[in-house]
């Protein structure tokens, strides 16, 4: 009854599965796990306390497939071809830097191959370039009003080096020119050495 | 407006006002959104001080006028929409809490959902016209998020049909619920229930911590602040020692739970709805956690854009630092994951609605998904967001050191997220928990339902990898 997935890194459905088989696996893994620790005699309890590790690992593993699927789903609501195109972009990039960063879970299990990680690794850079002409644009669809943001580097217009000099000008060290704790303490050390 | 930046947003190969409308949910909903902002950004009540410059009691001091500024306007403006009124305080707080942040999130939401219809009448007027303020005093300095384990009791007496409140040791006494220390005069407090002998587990009860013409600490209540924290400057998180404090039988909420006059013990229908407040926040952390990493990223991105930095060919003009390959791979997977996250918060916020709307009309089924999938969620996407600023700032180089910049602000106003309403490792234990058990009903035969149902599958797929 196997019904084998052929892993395609490009498109998100396949990723999606890859995702699902992992939480699969890492659950799995994580049960069995206890059933050992308890078939080593051990109480229900501590079987579970030294599968923590597995436990923690699994249940990441499921959140990020939710995380991964939802995004995917996301899509599909969405019928703006343009805006369509760069969600992708990005869902891709998501995917597939979640596979780079845990590359260990998706080999052990055999979900993926050394080739396929490689080639992982390369369509990343790929994605990052395409990305790129649309880096401010897709901040600026958060809509973070600069009010809201409070940032000096942040701001909508870029003029960053002006208002920071303005916003250090009100620093409450600059409130006089020679700070009290120079006549309490640096002046009186030097009149001392 | 910067060159740099103008140019960027010429290069666009989409409309950002259209993206911004899936973000918010919709154009009226993103029309809504800026005519709040507008009418907070505009007003000159809100006016303030730098926090940045100053100490943390005048802090405190300026985000307590802010806040009792902020109900005013919303009663004069008539905002009652609980989404309305999250995007006003948003706009009000900047990156900042508010000092009677919990009144809102976890106080009134816990009334609307725990009370009977008797205590519905008796509190509700009273706390959504702030003569209660209010907060949420579940932690205690020995015991956080294993809920079991909290030690404070409240004892039932039939003779005079109260309950008596008590924190019997040390570690029981009630450490970090945000408002507690000065601001609020009432708390929901969580106490493990004893009535004809016998323990019940962990219920509410509305204590009352202060008098609410004098604001002076009520006998037997020992109340104070926990002092300067990560960040949270805003808030008083306080202690609270109770010490035989007595209050009537119809303190305790009892929408499900219930304790007759003569002490007998009615159980709820599920152990779980005595957490529905922290389901409730978890779903709305995940929100929180696309919030915090969008700005995050929209700081940095922006400022990548307009930096020049070093040479990418000898003799060139310095380039935007954005055009570095590392700088695009610190940065863009963050973006990815602020998109990721936002959906995922939108998702939650749905399916908290939806699970609730089904609880109210007594069907619980779902709810034990709902609280493991809040959980999971809640560490993962807090984990993953409190990292990422802190990628975020160390890409703005030297001056992501600098409070002008803000990240330091958004990462130490995040970072307790992943410790409140359930500590990250905790959650997620709770988590596999819920896996680990639909696993053993999947593998002897049983067919589940849900975000789960993959596991039914997990035997007869086998991923085969693609040739390359």
């Amino acid at each position: 009854a196997a019904r084998p997935t052929v892993v395609d890194i490009n498109d998100l459905a396949s990723l999606v599965e890859v995702y699902k088989q992992r939480a699969a696996i890492l659950v799995e893994l994580a049960a069995k796990s206890i059933q050992q620790e308890m078939q080593n005699r051990k109480s229900q309890e501590d079987a579970w306390n030294n599968s923590a590790i597995d436990l923690v690992r699994a249940s990441d593993a499921h959140c990020h497939y939710v995380v991964v699927k939802l995004f995917t789903d996301k899509l599909g609501e969405i019928g703006d071809i343009a805006i369509h195109s760069v969600l992708s972009t990005l869902a891709l990039l998501y995917a597939l830097h979640g596979i780079t960063t845990n590359s260990g879970d998706f080999l052990q299990a055999g979900l993926l191959n050394v080739p396929q990680v490689h080639q992982v690794s390369a369509r990343i850079k790929e994605l990052l370039s395409q990305l790129r002409p649309n880096a401010v644009a897709l901040v600026d669809a958060f809509d973070h009003h600069d009010k809201k943001l409070n940032s000096v580097l942040g701001r909508y217009d870029g003029n960053v080096y002006e208002h920071m000099f303005e916003w250090a000008r009100r620093s409450p060290l600059n409130a006089t020119e020679v700070h009290e704790s120079f006549h309490k303490y640096l002046k009186p050390l030097r009149s001392k050495l | 407006m910067n060159p740099d930046i103008i140019k960027e947003r010429q290069n666009a190969t989409f409309d950002v006002e259209k993206l911004t409308y899936i973000l918010d949910g919709g154009l009226e909903k993103t029309k809504r959104r800026r005519e709040i902002e507008s009418m907070v950004f505009s007003d000159p009540d809100f006016k303030e001080e730098d926090p940045n410059f100053l100490s943390r009691s005048e802090r405190y001091d300026q985000a307590v006028r802010k806040s009792a500024q902020m109900i005013l306007k919303l009663r004069e403006y008539g905002i009652a929409d609980p989404e309305e009124i999250y995007c006003y305080k948003t706009m009000v707080n900047g990156n900042h809490h508010e000092a009677m942040g919990l009144h809102f999130v976890m106080f009134l939401p816990t009334l609307y959902s725990q009370c009977d219809p008797q205590q519905s009448k008796k509190w509700l007027p009273l706390a959504e016209s702030f003569q209660i303020i209010g907060t949420y005093a579940q932690t205690e300095m020995g015991h956080g998020t294993h809920l079991r384990g909290l030690e404070t009791t409240a004892t039932y007496d039939p003779a005079t049909q109260e309950f008596v409140l008590n924190s019997p040791t040390i570690s029981s006494i009630k450490w970090w619920p945000g408002g507690l220390g000065k601001t609020s005069n009432h708390a929901i407090v969580l106490a493990q229930l004893y009535t004809q002998g016998n323990c019940h587990g962990l219920h509410a009860f509305i204590v009352p911590i202060r008098d609410m013409n004098t604001h002076v600490p009520l006998p037997g209540i020992v109340v104070g602040d926990i002092g300067p924290k990560f960040g949270f400057n805003e808030v008083d998180n306080g202690f609270l020692k109770l010490e035989n404090v007595r209050i009537p039988r119809e303190n305790m909420l009892m929408k499900y739970a219930k304790v007759e006059p003569d002490g007998t013990y009615v159980k709820p229908p599920s152990a779980k709805l005595t957490y529905g407040t922290m389901v409730f926040i978890r779903s709305l952390i995940v929100g929180e956690s696309a919030r915090a990493l969008s700005k995050s990223c929209t700081i940095a991105i922006r400022y990548s854009s307009v930096r020049h930095q070093s040479e990418i060919r000898p003799g060139s003009p310095e380039p935007q630092i954005l055009d570095y390959q590392t700088q695009q791979y610190k940065l863009f997977p963050l973006l990815a994951t602020a998109y990721a996250f936002s959906f995922v918060g939108q998702y939650m916020k749905e399916t908290y609605h939806r699970i609730s709307g089904d609880i109210n009309d007594g069907d619980f089924s779902e709810l034990p998904e709902l609280h493991a999938l809040s959980a999971g969620l809640k560490a993962f996407t807090t984990w993953t967001t409190n990292s990422g600023i802190e990628v975020c700032r160390m890409s703005c180089g030297g001056h992501g050191y600098s409070r002008s910049s803000a990240l330091p602000d958004i990462y130490v106003e995040f970072t307790p997220t992943c410790t409140y309403e359930g500590e990250n490792t905790v959650m997620m234990l709770q988590t596999a928990r819920y896996l680990v058990k639909s696993y053993r009903q999947a593998k002897a035969g049983q067919q589940l339902s849900g975000i789960v149902s993959y596991l039914n599958e997990a035997k007869q797929h086998r991923v085969q990898p693609q040739p390359v």
